[in-house]
């Protein structure tokens, strides 16, 4: 039975793609059978991956409205192990295609039903909203990783996205878990790093990964390039840490 | 008549906020007569300045649902002759609020109607997507500045945002303008800041503005202290070109 991991935050680029093409790879590199589902309308994860929007027959779009089953649209990556449900464009129109159809926010967790068995980890790439799409994501997910920029912005967010949590876990998911904030883009050079660390820990205590993403300008390289960093660059820092993040969630898998 | 921009890109963390609250500021401060609108339902904008969104009677909620007049929400900043329309957390449910109402697109366009004398500049700080809100701010707008961050993700919207802009352009409002491309967080230590800034002046040509904001990590301590920039630290890299930004800007609407 597998992991279903929503990757969200409102904060624009705070890392939820880079941490979605780079976890869901490093996890696939240690063995583990994992599927990235893209549900931004950016599609950013998807070509990321090295996918070609435009080449692409179907989409989590098609899934969504219920036209296709999961499995049909599900593309391999380059990597073995690693599948994708990518995104195209027309994903744009969506939320408000969704907003009058019946059991809107259940869509994407009764499409992952049929397919959860084949993956030890699914992970959800999701837009810079709390709309339609991430309130799908979170609904149809165990646990829920909070990438947050190590600057000031990115905090004010955080009360807003953990109300619309706990709303999806009375209303709609009750077993959804805050499994980990994962700190992003860390300059150990500044201390607004710093301070936005602490007040971070604080807050979530034992919830922080131990890991903890450096700015590393490797991992800003890659997505030009359509690949994950432990291929386009495996000896660098960002390879490092985002293999050390997947041992992490590993461990938490087996405890669970 | 005040020329009204709006500061618009869906792809996350370009720096539409950064840009919103320090060309804002740095206009004022050469003497004109400035509003800034915060329709981003994070707030960063108004927390940016130094507002404090818990204890605002009325926000651009109040005004795009119709309840009160634009002037009823709008408080003085800190600095003179800057306005601020600020955004509290209610925003969030504005987008679906707004669907079912009539005339949804042009809400903040009849709301600034009667506000637009006063004001030499109107800056609409935008949320990091292509829904509602984004289109109420391009339909108000007579421009739209594009933040794009010197990185490959934020190329990959911009076919994205144009298409929406010509569709505005085509059904809500053909006087809109892309006045210019804004690069920010331009390292001219990586190869990867060359690339994209030349390809952008390849796609854009003359629309790019000659300004380009360098990553200055002094942008990214200030709104912590709820101060723009030249407040914050007048002589820093960031102050400087924001100055030198809001000269072009001034320039280009001594040409219309
Ligand atoms: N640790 C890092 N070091 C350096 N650059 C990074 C790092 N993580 C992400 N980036 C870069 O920062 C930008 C923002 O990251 P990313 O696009 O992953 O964020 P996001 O949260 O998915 O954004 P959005 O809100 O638009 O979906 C990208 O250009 C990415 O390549
Ligand atoms: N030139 C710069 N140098 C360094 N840091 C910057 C610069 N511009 C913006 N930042 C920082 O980068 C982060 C993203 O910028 P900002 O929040 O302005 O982007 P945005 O496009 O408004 O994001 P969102 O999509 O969430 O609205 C912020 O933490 C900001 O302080
Ligand atoms: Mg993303
Ligand atoms: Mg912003």
């Amino acid at each position: 039975m597998g992991v279903v991991w929503a990757i969200a935050n409102q904060k624009g680029g705070v890392g939820k793609t880079t941490t979605a093409v780079n976890l869901s790879a490093s996890l696939a590199a240690a063995g583990k059978h994992v599927l990235v589902v893209d549900i931004d309308p950016q599609g950013n994860t998807t070509s990321g991956l090295g996918l070609n929007r435009g080449e692409l027959e179907w989409s989590v779009y098609d899934v969504l409205l219920g036209e296709i089953h999961g499995e049909q649209a599900i593309r391999p990556s380059t990597l073995p192990q690693l599948d994708i449900l990518p995104a195209t464009v027309d994903l744009a129109g969506a939320e408000v295609e969704l907003v009058s159809m019946a059991s809107r926010e259940f869509r994407l967790r009764e499409a992952l039903r049929s397919i959860e068995d084949r993956y030890d980890h699914i992970l959800i790439d999701c837009p810079p909203s709390l709309g339609l799409l991430t309130v799908n994501a979170l609904t149809a997910a165990d646990s829920v990783l909070i990438p947050v920029q190590c600057e000031y912005y990115a905090l004010e967010g955080l009360g807003q996205l953990l109300s619309v949590v706990r709303l999806v876990q009375t209303r709609l998911n009750p077993h959804l878990r805050v499994q980990g904030v994962l700190l992003t883009m860390y300059d150990a050079r500044t201390n607004l790093s710093l301070e936005v660390a602490e007040e971070v820990k604080k807050y979530f205590q034992d919830r922080v990964f131990k890991t903890i993403i450096p700015r590393n300008v490797r991992l800003s390289e890659a997505p030009s390039h359509g690949q994950a960093i432990l291929v386009y660059d495996p000896k660098s820092r960002g390879a490092e840490v985002y293999q050390q993040l997947a041992r992490e969630v590993i461990a938490l898998g087996e405890e669970v």
